[in-house]
């Protein structure tokens, strides 16, 4: 989904 | 992952152990700036409070972890740790760094991806680490000479950013949908601050003297 593979980098 | 953001990612970790190094084993924090370390505390503390709600792998949450920890220990070592406390350079680390907190805030509850409480703060967590390390250049610019770790730390940290970059382009053009502009302008924000330091890193770093 949007978030989680966005929100994947540190 | 790819290639450029592990080693992005692998620079990031070697500029934390530098500086933890330094202030670890010589006992000496001279010429780094406790505000910008109280600063990226505050930028891990506001981007990785998703630690608990979202996993994405263990090497995700070990970093973060990693980061998290020597953020913090950095701080407590500087202000508390009494030996490397004395080597502190209070005087001259006056940057106001409260105020950029304020802007990096309100410009995060203007301009984000989707208006909920954690994209907010981790919006917020992405302007103040594009300004968190101006303590740091303004204290670099009064003490002049710094000390090799000092130096090879700023390298580090700003070239992970860059690194970063590398990373935006190469998933922008293998994943669809990939477009970020927050991220991608505060990185380049962050990023194109260094180029100051890097013109003088790389003049020294020639020279093979010390960054001046």
């Amino acid at each position: 989904g949007y978030m989680d593979d966005y929100h994947d980098e540190l | 992952m790819n290639i450029f953001r592990l080693a992005g990612d692998m620079t990031h970790l070697a500029s934390v152990l530098v500086l933890l190094l330094k202030i670890h084993t010589i006992k000496s924090c001279a010429g780094v700036s406790l505000r910008t370390q109280e600063l990226y505390a505050i930028v891990f503390a506001t981007r990785y409070l998703d630690i608990f709600t979202s996993f994405v792998s263990v090497y995700n949450t070990f970093m973060k972890l990693v980061f998290l920890g020597s953020s913090f220990s950095i701080v407590w070592y500087m202000r508390y740790h009494k030996a490397v406390h004395r080597t502190y350079d209070r005087e001259q680390d006056t940057f106001r760094h409260w105020f950029l907190v304020l802007p990096c805030l309100v410009l995060a509850l203007l301009i984000h991806e989707k208006f909920t409480f954690l994209e907010v703060l981790w919006t917020f967590s992405l302007y103040l680490e594009a300004v968190a390390i101006l303590p740091q250049l303004v204290l670099l610019q009064r003490t002049r000479n710094i000390d090799n770790l000092t130096g090879q730390y700023i390298f580090l940290l700003g070239g992970y950013r860059g690194l970063y970059i590398l990373n935006w382009i190469y998933r922008y053009f293998t994943e669809p949908h990939f477009v970020h502009w927050i991220t991608w302008i505060a990185g380049l924000v962050q990023t194109l601050l260094y180029a100051d330091f890097f013109y003088y890193y790389f003049l020294r770093f020639i020279g093979g003297r010390g960054v001046e």
